[in-house]
């Protein structure tokens, strides 16, 4: 589902190169849970920008499904963006003046879906991270595990196809964040491709595959057996 | 140095009451170390940013080295929270279109501090972060864990008496995150005052007690040995 050849990113600020990732080799397919995992600044938000086609490579080539992202037009890539994929991002991305239901709500308006099935499934969302007591609640009216289960729900509602989550624990608790890993594995047994960031190793363990970066490159990546 | 007694923090949104803190009774002497930890949503960032006075309870009184913090004017506060109080945001609150060093430079200005000082001061506390190459970046051109990186060097750079710090870590790796671990250390060798909010437990292990919060009220409070 996922081929990536000889990818680079290399941010300019002024007349500075930040090279991000220096290379990258990788391919995942459907149905499969791999965590990426790295240092501080090792490129883990770069890598996923670029699978979720929100941000373009300096060179190198993306195939998504068989179809080359470096050839598609803006309206398909947000028509992909919209439609298969839901997206956790590290900063939670929340419409500020929107409360958490309308949050939640945007994927699936996206998606021309009506207004009482929209209802139910945003309900539904927003039930299964815990926060069926907040829905009304703007972004600065939650706490920040409460913004990032926001974020969650809103990735899960429209059922992806493809999961990308950049940090969906780095604000919860274990027990909460124990909770958000049984809905991943509920999305990935129903065959939907999962690909997780985290620097947490009890989180990673949940996935079965782990690709390390490290300063831009793929360092190791290995088959796991799942906890 | 820290006394808090019957704390209650109730937000209003609208005619909603969310009752955030329910009748908090705490002590923390000078020279502390303390972690408080607890589930998403229980009060924690509420908690922290009563004591550093950038919010006010509902009800309750709140002593800050034996002075009345209910009764302080506006000035008084902020020459509190700008001279003696160094935090750590959970949200990092860094200033969108400043560069790392000037977000961390900005406590130095409000000290009245001369321009070469605080060019030394800046430097170092930015090297101790691991973020010397990345000074001349703004906030949205650093990744998660380099913005938090940028939230404690500024945090640290006026060497506060009391710092305060909401999931510093949170998006951090494991390395990264025991380098910040050791910098806090040093602070607190020096006798100053630590109070950490953190979900990891590995993070709350370098403190030398913990206070377990569950729905706005403490649930534990215990001296342990660091690690
Ligand atoms: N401005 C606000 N208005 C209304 N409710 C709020 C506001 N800020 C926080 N809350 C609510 O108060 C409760 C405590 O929030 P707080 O941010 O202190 O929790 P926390 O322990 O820091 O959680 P986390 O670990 O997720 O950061 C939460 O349930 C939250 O929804
Ligand atoms: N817009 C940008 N402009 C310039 N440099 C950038 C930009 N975004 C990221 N970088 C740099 O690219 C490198 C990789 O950033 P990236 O966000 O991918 O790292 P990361 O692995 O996600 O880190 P973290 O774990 O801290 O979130 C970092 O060193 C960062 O400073
Ligand atoms: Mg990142
Ligand atoms: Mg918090």
């Amino acid at each position: 589902i996922i081929q990536l050849e000889a990818i680079s990113k290399i941010y300019e600020i002024g007349d500075i190169k930040v090279p991000a990732l220096n290379g990258v080799d990788m391919e995942i397919d459907e149905g499969e849970y791999v965590s990426i995992m790295g240092p501080s600044g090792s490129g883990k938000s770069t890598l996923m920008n670029l699978i979720g086609c929100l941000d373009t490579p300096t060179s190198g080539t993306y195939l998504l499904t068989s179809e080359n992202v470096g050839e598609m037009t803006d309206n398909e890539l947000a028509d992909i963006r919209n439609r298969r994929i839901g997206f956790v991002f590290q900063t939670f991305n929340l419409l500020p003046r929107a409360n958490a239901f309308h949050n939640v709500e945007l994927p699936l308006i996206y998606a021309g879906m009506s207004k009482d099935d929209r209802q139910e499934k945003v309900e539904y969302a927003l039930e299964k991270v815990g926060l069926q007591d907040r829905m009304k609640h703007k972004p600065n009216e939650l706490s920040g595990g409460q913004r990032q289960r926001v974020a969650v729900a809103r990735a899960l509602v429209n059922d992806p196809s493809l999961l990308l989550a950049d940090e969906p624990t780095g604000n919860l608790d274990s027990a909460t964040s124990y909770e958000i890993m049984d809905l991943f594995g509920k999305l990935h047994s129903s065959g939907n491709t999962i690909v997780l960031v985290t620097h947490e190793e009890d989180i990673a363990a949940y996935s079965h595959r782990v690709v390390r970066l490290l300063d831009g490159r793929i360092s190791s990546d290995e088959k796991q057996e799942p906890r």
